[in-house]
């Protein structure tokens, strides 16, 4: 009846009750849009909104929001709770040297990334670091880490074009012990997971070096692919931290979590420019609110 | 066990997220799903429904599939646009392969001056194509390379010069900036330069390769695009939202790593693919 509709929104305006399927509904179909516009997979969209209803249900709302506010609030709290979990520093505390290794679709910021990580332990954590090339495939790859390394006064393996990457690794791991450096960061050619040859290659190269840290290197622009990539990558090599270049654009980043409800990969770094010293810390709040939009 | 004989939300709701699995984004899913309610009448089998979307899809990108077309003008020149890693450099050398091989002669311009091996990368892809690479030290100024790089295609009577950029995000005021220079100052260089101003995408990319169409077309004319890695799993499908918004041409799609990876743009293929 209109009376009820009317008591409804009146109870709805004065934010008393609880909330309801009924009453967060609206809600629900906004922020689905609002998730699938900022490139959350569809199949994580549907479990978070399930999974956030289900607790939200039968919650009292409180006396000044509306359910609806209410529910958004619930959505943040929850997001920021499930990047939030599981260890953002790089766990480095192995017997020396501790192994890195970047992993990634192509032109994802893995090269990059590779430099810009040697160059925070390096001045923040005051470790010897040695960066390894060994993407042997694109032309310039070791040109472009080496001139990279040059830069920031971080010794660089002198990988050639000619190299096998298997090779590189294990001649890297040799000079990195007796040179007594603290960490290599093993750089890798972008590949697709569905390369057979290139994600047999990655595999054989993580269980050579048995590195400490395999991080997932994600463009913050990624869609829904996002999912099948980085399980892929998952089930192949075993992601420890996920980093998100390029977010000094203005993508809203959604593949984050994507790419957390497919391998609980925490993130452990975020990139945003192009310049060695542009790397942050992982800040859940902020990519929650950039995600939410 | 039965074909579906009867449109069902439950049908809908499928078609739905093969849409948005394959970045269709929700404008374009909203208005598409739009239709298939509109015509859920007149729809009686589950066939049909993909059909119709299939069909919707193929029209809005027949609109956009256009060959690139060397013109009479020499040299013709092409600036290569994009946001960092979509695959520029990568793929100014398979045109450069394409051009070579259609009897063309080529001129690159390597024009990031910026990034650590730019110039390296694109020099490696000259020596593989046959094509001729003009560069300056590094930090020269973009504009100033790719001035004196189409004055020496016209000296040099070359055939085509392609201009490589640095990459850029589209939100990077000073970098729009500069991209807006290097265009005005090709039109210096030669009259109706540049002939096409290519924006390469990645097709991993989600809803932001629709900004970037937006913002990239705000800062210069683009005149193309050209879709790439479509090898992988992502469908590409942002590409049909930018189609319906901004109707810009969709020259080729980039599948590998090689020179030969290039293939020029189908509505049909395309299509297919993202119901595959
Ligand atoms: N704006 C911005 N650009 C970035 C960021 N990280 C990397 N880039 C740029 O993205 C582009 C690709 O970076 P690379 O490091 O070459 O990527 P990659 O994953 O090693 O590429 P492949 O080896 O070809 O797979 C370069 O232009 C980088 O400068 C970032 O956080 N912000
Ligand atoms: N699988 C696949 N990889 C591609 C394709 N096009 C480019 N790549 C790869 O993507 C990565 C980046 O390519 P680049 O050509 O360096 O991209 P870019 O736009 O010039 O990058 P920046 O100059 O750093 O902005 C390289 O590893 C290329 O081999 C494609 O169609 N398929
Ligand atoms: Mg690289
Ligand atoms: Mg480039």
């Amino acid at each position: 009846t209109l009376s009820e509709k009317l008591e409804l929104t009146f109870r709805r305006l004065r934010g008393v009750g609880k909330l309801s399927e009924d009453n967060i509904q609206e809600a629900v179909r906004e922020i689905r849009l609002s998730l699938l516009d900022a490139d959350v997979n569809y199949g994580v969209v549907k479990q978070f909104l399930e999974k956030v209803s289900a607790r939200a249900v039968g919650a009292e709302v409180t006396r000044s929001v509306t359910p609806g506010q209410q529910f958004v609030k619930v959505c943040h709290d929850e997001m920021v709770a499930l990047l939030g979990a599981g260890a953002h520093e790089l766990n480095l505390a192995v017997r020396p040297p501790a192994v890195i290794l970047m992993a990634g679709l192509q032109g994802s910021g893995k090269t990059t990334t590779a430099a810009k990580i040697g160059r925070h332990l390096k001045e923040k954590l005051r470790k010897r670091v040695l960066l390894v090339p060994a993407d042997i495939y694109r032309p310039a790859a070791i040109d472009q880490l080496k001139k990279l390394g040059e830069t920031i006064g971080i010794d660089v393996f002198d990988s050639k074009p000619g190299d096998d990457p298997l090779r590189i690794a294990e001649a890297a791991m040799k000079q990195a012990r007796d040179g007594v450096y603290d960490v290599v960061i093993v750089d890798t050619a972008g590949r697709t997971q569905v390369d057979e040859a290139m994600m047999r290659e990655i595999a054989d190269i993580r269980r050579l070096l048995d590195p400490v840290e395999v991080l997932f290197v994600a463009d913050a622009m990624t869609g829904q692919e996002a999912v099948n990539v980085s399980k892929e990558f998952h089930e192949r090599v075993g992601l420890t931290g996920v980093v998100l270049t390029k977010m000094d654009g203005d993508a809203r980043g959604g593949a984050a979590l994507s790419i957390h409800a497919v391998t609980g990969a925490p993130v452990k770094f975020v990139g945003v420019g192009e310049k060695t010293d542009q790397l942050e810390l992982f800040h859940p709040e902020r990519i929650a609110g950039r995600i939410l939009g | 066990l039965f074909e579906a004989s009867v449109v069902t939300d439950e049908l809908v709701e499928k078609m739905e997220e093969i849409l948005y699995s394959a970045d269709l984004g929700v404008a374009t899913v909203t208005s598409l799903m739009d239709e298939v309610r509109k015509a859920r009448g007149a729809l009686t089998t589950g066939d049909s429904v993909r059909d119709l979307l299939k069909d919707q899809i193929a029209t809005i990108l027949r609109t956009v599939e256009k060959p690139l077309v060397v013109p009479a003008q020499r040299p013709m020149v092409l600036l290569m646009i994009g946001v960092n890693g979509a695959g520029k450099t990568t793929t100014i050398g398979k045109l450069a392969r394409r051009f070579i091989a259609d009897g063309h002669r080529v001129t690159l311009a390597a024009g990031d001056t910026f990034r650590a091996a730019a110039v390296e990368q694109l020099s490696a892809w000259g020596v593989r194509t046959g094509a001729e690479v003009i560069s300056e030290k590094e930090g020269a100024d973009p504009a100033a390379v790719a001035f004196n790089a189409v004055n020496s295609a016209v000296a040099g009577g070359r055939d085509i010069v392609i201009i490589d950029t640095a990459g850029r995000l589209q939100n990077r005021v000073n970098l729009m900036e500069e991209l807006r220079k290097v265009h005005r100052v090709l039109g210096k260089a030669l009259d109706g330069a540049p002939h096409e101003t290519i924006l390469v995408i990645d097709a991993n990319n989600g809803q932001n390769a629709v900004s970037q169409a937006r913002e990239f077309g705000e800062a210069v004319p683009i005149t193309g695009i050209i879709a790439t890695k479509l090898d992988g799993t992502a469908k590409g499908g942002a590409l049909v939202g930018i189609a319906r918004e901004l109707a810009i041409p969709v020259y080729f799609a980039g599948i590998g790593e090689a020179a030969d990876d290039l293939r020029p743009f189908s509505a049909e293929a395309f299509t297919e693919a993202l119901f595959s």
